[in-house]
């Protein structure tokens, strides 16, 4: 449910893209694009296709603090709630709501002519 | 895309979907003796390599065909004629001894699921890590090599750490002429349900033609775990768990030669997990210390994919029922294993008391933490499986000191000396 293994797999790889920006101190788009490099071959694609969607929402993420990665996977639509579920997070809720967080994110994303899909990661 | 719809790969996509996906068979095995040369995708890491993938008539652990004058047709790696008394080697050094192959029927925990700890873990993040990733999908994220029952190499993999010791090698170390008999069947998220037609699970021995085995029967949490949020009702009553392991029994009873053994352990109390984790931070979370365990545990159970809510839970009262219920579950396969009269095995229980392994480790000055795989926070480490190995080894002495005793195979010495390695892995 809310994403299952998917929602799962997309927190878990922003959350160490975001991680190795900081500490290679650069954006957490290269971040993710240095991930990628580390993988074999015929990983590499699957990852490429995530870095290439999930750009513009990460890009988001370097100027709004309240996007976590459990955020940033709510906005590609990997994550979601399903009615009568409780939202799911693995990092600390933002303060002014999961909810809220995305809700804005999405609208500025809208103004920037953003549209995100849901991926279609098998 | 469906690829079994694609016309030219369709008979490929139904050879990987059924022998690999759901009988658990080697993929690349060209005799169809569920034995294979390759590797991975449940190849020789799994069971004994095998020596000829064009003859079906040659595959690790069978009687040998006519005493391997020529050709070594048991895998073993002895065969050819012995000079001195002009007799074939394989009735010179194993004829006169008893020979026992190892086979498990099991679950993640006994194939050895481990996912490296530094794929989660942003500052070790490097193209060495992913070195393996490749073999480590093709085997399932398992490790059978290096597990507890048919572990037969120490990890080269700088994403495994520990050393390896297993029954395999134990009963390889008695009786070298055991060498590759050996088969892990387990397969992530087995339970008694799924492995009472272990047919399904690439099980393999003949009764006329192979070696008697010592089968261990180790399902050591999937009747208790699962991932529903009702998780209680999806747990196995201790009825079906009898009818599962009876089921099990007689169809092993229709393969196994005589002269085998069926070692059952009970399953574990995986209140050890929480109670030890509790407190630690996740790899994930290492970087800015702001996930532990049970921020992980709650996250899997609110998507519905964690691997046991029971255990994983940070509700006490779900984590002690889930303890009795396997408990429980313990006695029903107790209760069936000393009543249950085979005519071609001696069946036989033993606890699964991961605290045995807990108070060795600490004796030998280890942390409990340590045991436990750090990704997942639920299946056992290396570490743990080497010790496991042993506590596993001591109880089957116990209860069978005689059988053990009457494996030992005095030619070991003289083996090693013209075999060597014995063809290796």
């Amino acid at each position: 449910v809310n994403g299952g293994t998917t929602c799962a797999v997309c927190s878990l790889l922003v959350s160490l893209a975001e991680q190795v920006a900081e500490i290679h101190n650069e954006t957490i788009v290269h971040g993710i694009d240095r991930i990628c490099s580390f993988l074999p071959g015929k990983f590499q694609a699957t990852c490429n296709t995530f870095v290439e969607i999930a750009t513009p929402i990460l890009m988001e993420m370097a100027f709004d603090e309240f996007i976590t990665p459990d955020v940033a996977c709510q906005l590609l639509n990997l994550c979601y709630t399903e009615p009568g579920q409780q939202t799911c997070h693995l990092f600390p809720l933002p303060n002014p709501g999961m909810e809220r967080v995305v809700k804005k994110a999405r609208q500025r994303l809208e103004l920037k002519n953003t549209k995100v899909d849901r991926l279609g990661i098998d | 895309v469906d690829c079994s719809t694609l016309p030219i790969l369709k008979e490929l996509c139904e050879l990987i979907k059924t022998r690999f996906g759901d009988d658990h068979l080697p993929i690349i095995d060209v005799d169809q003796d569920r034995f294979s040369q390759y590797k991975t995708l449940r190849g020789s890491h799994w069971r004994g390599k095998d020596c000829s993938d064009l003859s079906a008539e040659l595959y690790p652990g069978r009687k040998a065909l006519r005493q391997d004058e020529v050709l070594d047709s048991n895998c073993n790696g002895i065969y050819g004629m012995d000079p001195s008394v002009l007799k074939p080697f394989e009735e010179t050094l194993c004829s006169g001894t008893k020979r026992m192959g190892t086979i498990l029927l099991g679950d993640s925990a006994g194939a050895h699921f481990h996912i490296p700890p530094e794929w989660f873990t942003a500052s070790e993040l490097s193209l060495e890590v992913f070195r393996d990733v490749a073999m480590i999908v093709e085997n399932e994220f398992d490790w059978p090599m290096t597990s507890a029952v048919t572990g037969y190499m120490n990890s080269t993999w700088s994403v495994l750490n520990g050393p390896t010791n297993s029954l395999y090698l134990r009963l390889r170390e008695l009786n070298h002429c055991n060498h590759r008999d050996f088969q892990n069947t387990a397969v992530n998220g087995a339970n008694s349900r799924n492995m009472n037609s272990s047919d399904q699970y690439g099980f393999n021995r003949d009764q006329s033609h192979d070696h008697p085995a010592m089968v261990i029967y180790s399902l050591i949490g999937n009747d208790v775990c699962n991932g529903h949020s009702d998780t209680i009702n999806h747990m196995t009553t201790t009825e079906q768990m009898k009818r599962n392991f009876l089921s099990t029994l007689k169809y092993l009873d229709t393969k196994l030669p005589n002269g085998s053994y069926v070692i059952a352990t009970g399953l574990a109390d995986g209140r050890i997990l929480y109670d030890t984790l509790k407190n630690r931070v996740h790899p994930i979370g290492q970087w800015r210390h702001d996930v532990k365990y049970p921020d992980v545990y709650n996250y899997l159970s609110c998507l519905e994919v964690s691997p046991c809510n029971g255990w994983m839970s940070s509700n006490e009262s779900l984590r002690n029922f889930t303890s009795e219920r396997a408990a429980n579950l313990s006695r029903a396969l107790q209760q069936v294993a000393t009543s249950y009269n085979a005519n071609n095995f001696e069946v036989k229980f033993i606890e699964f008391d991961f605290q045995t392994v807990v108070d060795k480790w600490k004796a030998l000055g280890g942390e409990t933490w340590q045991l436990i795989e750090p990704v997942d926070g639920f299946h056992p480490s290396q570490i743990a499986m080497y010790l496991s190995s042993e506590v596993l080894w001591q109880e089957i002495v116990q209860q069978l000191p005689d059988v053990i005793k009457s494996l030992t195979n005095p030619n070991n010495a003289r083996i090693r000396a013209v075999f060597g390695d014995q063809g290796g892995y």
